[in-house]
């Protein structure tokens, strides 16, 4: 038995494989569960659907832990589906978001690294897949997907924590998110992706200083966003494109899901601002639940009524 | 494989204040083992941007000596990484 599962704690992966199926039986009408894939280590790639079943409507898909070392990311995707089941029927936007739209999370994007980062090395950032003629092991996967994929020379080397890998969904991970957001492409409309840490809600682009065309739009989602987050403890966040607001990246699945036609794709970079940087302590957890759940759900009601 | 600890490890945290502190910053890397915490690569290290690095116990004598010889503006973060790392399993179980 993997033992108790806890919102307030980490879990490993076990846990939160033990969870899912929990989900599943505690919630059959609104909870699926959906392999999506495996891993290099053949670990599944499981995909939560939060909504009715069987029913085509527009969609929310997030993707937690795609960075192994970033512990808090998979702890909110576990709360975000808690909060959803939890809160349907007796809160009123949740209630509303769900009656009308579906979610659907993956809660560990980076699985081998993930359970790496717990048994062999809490610092471990990328994937677990053996890179041809180097010793070093791992690709970043926020690196791996076929956006400007060549254009950061600096990533070419496999030693390097952000190296993109040997082809643009080289990875069995990345290939497997790729493939199921083309297959629900006609559904999807927003796409959020959860990382730590800094503080920042970000959007296209991080490979170009070129403004996607709804910059404005994007912009304006991100700064009641955040605002909006703001309002439960005051923690404050920035946002903006990536280039500009955190640094210049290739490869990364949030221009990736914009330019593959998704024109709501958002990234969180969660708490805090460097006093523990990926080792927040598990009493901030919550808080910082809660508070990104103010976020998302907002995103999720302005997209509920502002798209088609 | 025996799981990796960070007695000791730091992070520093350091803001180069014009492009030449930021060259030091990438020759340091160089030259020494740094987890780049923030940004996430050498490449993106810039003047007046906040950088957050981890370093071994072994070389964090030689980047503080380093920093102070080219009076850059630095703090510690982190002392002792392993000793963070156990703190933040601060819950206890229900």
């Amino acid at each position: 038995t993997p033992g108790r599962h806890s919102y307030a704690k980490y879990n490993n992966w076990e846990k939160i494989v033990a969870w899912t199926e929990k989900m599943m039986d505690k919630h059959p009408e609104m909870v699926s569960r959906i392999k999506i894939g495996s891993t290099v280590e053949n670990n599944p790639l499981y995909v939560l659907k939060i909504g009715k079943k069987n029913e085509k409507r527009k969609a929310i898909f997030m993707d937690c832990g795609i960075h192994a070392r970033e512990w808090v990311s998979p702890a909110f995707c576990q709360w975000f589906v808690y909060q959803a089941t939890k809160t349907y029927g007796r809160n009123k936007i949740m209630t509303k978001l769900l009656d009308r739209m579906n979610f659907y999370i993956l809660p560990v994007f980076n699985v081998d690294g993930y359970i790496w980062s717990w048994t062999k090395n809490r610092m471990w950032r990328k994937n677990r897949s053996k890179n041809q003629n180097s010793k070093c092991i791992g690709t970043d996967l926020n690196r791996n997907f076929n956006a400007s994929w060549n254009s950061i020379s600096d990533t070419k080397n496999p030693c390097a924590e952000n190296y993109r890998g040997s082809a643009p969904e080289s990875e069995k991970e990345t290939k497997a998110v790729t493939d199921f957001i083309r297959s629900h492409l006609n559904e999807i409309k927003v796409y959020i992706t959860f990382h730590s840490y800094s503080q920042m809600l970000l959007f296209p682009y991080g490979y170009t200083s070129k403004l996607p065309p709804n910059h404005d739009v994007l912009a304006k989602v991100a700064k009641i966003g955040t605002d909006v987050l703001s309002t439960r403890y005051e923690t404050r966040y920035t946002y903006g494109p990536i280039k500009s607001t955190i640094y210049p990246t290739s490869g990364s699945s949030l221009d990736w899901a914009y330019d593959l036609g998704i024109k709501y794709t958002f990234a969180f970079e969660l708490r805090d601002k460097g006093k523990y940087g990926f080792l927040l302590p598990e009493s901030q957890i919550k808080p910082t639940c809660r508070e990104t759940m103010l976020a998302v759900k907002f995103i999720a009601k302005y997209i509920l009524k502002h798209t088609s | 494989i025996a799981p990796v600890r960070f007695d000791r490890e730091k992070v520093f945290r350091v803001k180069p204040q014009d492009e030449k502190q930021a060259d030091i910053i990438k020759d340091l890397a160089k030259t020494n083992e740094l987890d780049f915490w923030y940004p996430s690569a050498t490449h993106h290290v810039a003047a007046n941007m906040t950088v957050d690095f981890r370093v071994s116990e072994k070389e964090s004598q030689a980047i503080q000596s380093a920093l102070d010889q080219n009076n850059m503006h630095y703090e510690i973060l982190i002392h002792d990484l392993q000793e963070e790392i156990e703190k933040q399993f601060d819950v206890k179980e229900d």
